[in-house]
């Protein structure tokens, strides 16, 4: 079954902490800017000095906040840190949750990010990840 | 089989042209840059006056041409297009593609756009509809 299947490549699914583009919640929104410009990834985990997972950051919180009467300026990013603009409430797993509770967030969330019992971000479960393993059960 | 009930639901899966949120080609990118900002979707399509499918368009690809040295201006934003900066090699589907070339598009997509015989762009297939299948595949 797809249940069989996903439990048993459960590892194989993670992409783990050290790969995943991260900042700091106290990091100036120009720095931020920077970095998501850069990377590309539309939206990345907010972590502390300790890697607890804090919050979720897009780029367009941070442009939001350039935009004044469809004026758009980068003055307001100086002034601003991501805790000012991230996203605080947001589907997370443990990391022994079951393959189930994954699938059932992905619906609506491109990635779940995992979190041990003390909050320390492990890693993050992708779309992508479940879609190969769809992929390769429909044509198997 | 996934197969026939993806088959079964195919045009359950296709958010319509009419909702989905796109640019012109010769649009400012300040303006660009405003609706992207609002719409907050991470990536959409880029359409000429009579809806053929010309390019893909996120918001990194005009926040890029607002970093010089490290330094952001909007400055650059005024004088360029979505023609400009659009990706224009992308997978795309016809409206009368079968499934599995669009699930194994999905891999790799978050979302396929669907065209029909003369380029007009028709929708798009996301992998949100495609969880949502598998979400109930897997419980039943
Ligand atoms: N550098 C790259 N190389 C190859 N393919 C790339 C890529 N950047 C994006 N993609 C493709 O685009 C999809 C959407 O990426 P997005 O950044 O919007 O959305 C991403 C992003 O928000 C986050 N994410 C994935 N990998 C990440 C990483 N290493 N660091 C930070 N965030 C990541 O998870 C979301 C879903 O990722 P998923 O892999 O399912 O789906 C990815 C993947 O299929
Ligand atoms: N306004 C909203 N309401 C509810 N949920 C929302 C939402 N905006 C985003 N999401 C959720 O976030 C996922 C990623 O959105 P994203 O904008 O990065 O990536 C989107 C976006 O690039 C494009 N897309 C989806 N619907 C669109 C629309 N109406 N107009 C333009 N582009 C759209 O297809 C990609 C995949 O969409 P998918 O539905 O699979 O996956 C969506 C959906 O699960």
């Amino acid at each position: 079954s797809i249940q069989d299947m996903l439990a048993e490549k459960e590892n194989g699914f993670l992409i783990p902490g050290d790969k995943v583009a991260s900042v700091q919640e106290d990091n100036p929104l120009t720095h931020a800017f920077l970095l998501l410009t850069k990377v590309r990834y539309s939206k990345i985990p907010v972590l502390d000095g300790q890697s607890h997972l804090l919050g979720l950051l897009t780029i367009p919180m941070i442009t939001n906040k350039m935009i004044e009467l469809d004026d758009i300026s980068q003055q307001p990013l100086q002034s601003l840190i991501v805790k000012d603009v991230m996203q605080t409430e947001f589907d997370t797993v443990k990391d022994d949750a079951n393959m189930d509770e994954v699938l059932h967030l992905l619906v609506d969330n491109p990635f779940v990010p995992v979190v041990d019992a003390d909050n320390v971000f492990c890693g993050i479960l992708t779309r992508r990840e479940m879609m190969k393993a769809f992929n390769f059960v429909a044509h198997n």
